[in-house]
Formats: structure tokens, C-alpha cells, sequence
């Protein structure tokens, strides 16, 4: 989820 | 999401646009640093690889799929289509004293040490220094159309404004990217005189020119 979470942004 | 994110998106969106449309609509790219848009399609490449491996939301993905669209049209009409106006004596960057450093240290400094993360970081970094060969192109003509000055100055503040989002998401969720926040930070202070220069001239209605 952390991973997911810290690569959101474009 | 924040409000400092989305402005930020459409602000970087709304540069995207602003400089296809002035070379599609003039079919002239003089005064726009081809160099500088070649490091905006591998800044954009390198970081949404993950495309192919991982989906955020439609929001996320749309965007970034305008985003590489637009930097490889934008890279075309340049080189290819609109190849005579291209000012190639004032474009004269030397695109290796960027990439190479900047590879380097996304081998030395990042999170982890993965194929897809030295690429995100490597995107990262890049991205902070890709407007030079755009910024020493206009310190040697000494000039700059105004479309190209609004052009630049969304691009300048995107990255602002996600400094703000960092702030925000540090505050608010914890979480914050030392690398993407410093980098960001390297990527504004380029911008810092420019800015200057947006704001005393070219608000004022007056052309923005350098003193030769």
C-alpha cells in the first residue's frame, strides 16, 4: 500500500 | 489529492498546451529549446513506465498518457515537421552535461535500488534541470516571445505549487519524498529569475528581454 501510496503523484 | 496538487497538474498541463498550440498555430518553434523538450520526453518516460505495471486511478493514468503524448508531438513538430524554424545555433546545451551527472546520481542516491526506481529517480532529477538548455537559449538571443514566456511561467509554477502539496501531504498525511522534494525545490530556484523577470516585464505588457 506504501508503495502504491508514495508513487501517486504524476 | 490536494488543491496544491491539481493546480499544480493543470498548471503543468495547461504549459503542455500553451506550447503546442504557439508552434502548431505560427508553424514555428523559433525560440523553443528542442533540447529542453527531448528531456521533458525522457523525464516523462522513464517515470510512467509504471503505466504497464501498476494503475493508481483513470486520473493518474489519462494524464500521464497526455503528458507523453504531448512532450513526443511536441518533440516531432520541432524536428521533424516545423524542422526549419528550429533555431539549432542558439540551441547548443550540451544535453550529456545533464543526463550523464544526472544518471549517475540516481545510482547513488534513491530509495531502492530496483530497475523501475532508478528510473523514477532518475526522472526525478532530470526533470529539475531540463529547462537549462530552454533558459540558456533565451540568455543568448536575449529574448523570448511572450507565448513562450507564459509557456515557462506555468511550467515554473507546477513545481511550486507541489511544494506546497509536499507541505500539505507532509502535514496532513505524513508523508513526504526527500528526493522529489528536493529536487523540486532545485527545479523552482531555476525558475527564480525568470519569475523575476515574468513579473517586472512581461506583466506589464513589456517584451521580455535580456540585457544582451
Amino acid at each position: 500500500e506504501t508503495l502504491k501510496k508514495d508513487k501517486d503523484e504524476l | 489529492m490536494n488543491i496544491f496538487r491539481l493546480t499544480g497538474d493543470l498548471s503543468h498541463l495547461a504549459a503542455i498546451i500553451i506550447l503546442l498550440l504557439k508552434i502548431w498555430k505560427t508553424r514555428s518553434c523559433a525560440g523553443i529549446s528542442g533540447k529542453s523538450q527531448i528531456l521533458f520526453a525522457l523525464v516523462f518516460t522513464t517515470r510512467y513506465l509504471d503505466l504497464l505495471t501498476s494503475f493508481i486511478s483513470f486520473y493518474n493514468t489519462i494524464m500521464k498518457l497526455i503528458y507523453i503524448g504531448c512532450a513526443y508531438a511536441t518533440v516531432y513538430l520541432i524536428y521533424m515537421k516545423f524542422k526549419a524554424t528550429y533555431d539549432g545555433n542558439h540551441d547548443s546545451f550540451r544535453l550529456e552535461f545533464l543526463v550523464v551527472p544526472v544518471g549517475g546520481l540516481a545510482c547513488l542516491v534513491n530509495h531502492d535500488f530496483s530497475f523501475l526506481e532508478i528510473l523514477w529517480t532518475f526522472s526525478i532529477y532530470l526533470e529539475s534541470v531540463a529547462i537549462l538548455p530552454q533558459l540558456f537559449m533565451i540568455s543568448k538571443t536575449g529574448e523570448a516571445e511572450t507565448i513562450t514566456t507564459h509557456y515557462l511561467f506555468f511550467l515554473g509554477l507546477y513545481r511550486a505549487l507541489y511544494l506546497f502539496n509536499w507541505i500539505w501531504r507532509f502535514y496532513f498525511e505524513g508523508f513526504f519524498d526527500m528526493i522529489a522534494i528536493v529536487a523540486g525545490v532545485v527545479q523552482t530556484i531555476l525558475y527564480c529569475d525568470f519569475f523575476y523577470l515574468y513579473v517586472t516585464k512581461v506583466l506589464k505588457g513589456k517584451k521580455l528581454s535580456l540585457p544582451a
